[in-house]
């Protein structure tokens, strides 16, 4: 995608690849990701979900990508 | 799934919320 950095565009392909119903949990995305710190992760996820890239699900720790329907 | 209708609901509304964000975000880059 473009206009995202590379941290922004793997944790946006992490959400786009979970199948479940309330999407992927930001504690999933941490253990993913080990590279990347908490504060940086939760960042980037809240950019895509301004930009309309992700949603956040059951909670605001759960998020789907708009990208996978 | 095992969610609730009410989740299933706040979801369904949440992804509308995304969309609505994302065609602004195109829109204005245009």
């Amino acid at each position: 995608v473009s206009g995202l950095t590379a941290h922004q565009t793997q944790i946006l392909n992490l959400i786009k690849s979970s199948t479940s119903a309330e999407g992927i949990s930001l504690q999933d995305l941490q253990s993913q990701l080990r590279s990347i710190n908490l504060p940086t992760l939760k960042k980037a996820v809240e950019f895509l979900s301004s930009e309309g890239h992700i949603y956040s699900t059951i909670d605001d720790e759960h998020f789907k990508s708009t990208d996978a329907d | 799934s095992g969610l609730t209708e009410e989740q299933k609901r706040k979801i369904e509304e949440n992804r509308k919320k995304a969309l609505a964000r994302r065609a602004e975000r195109l829109a204005a880059q245009q």
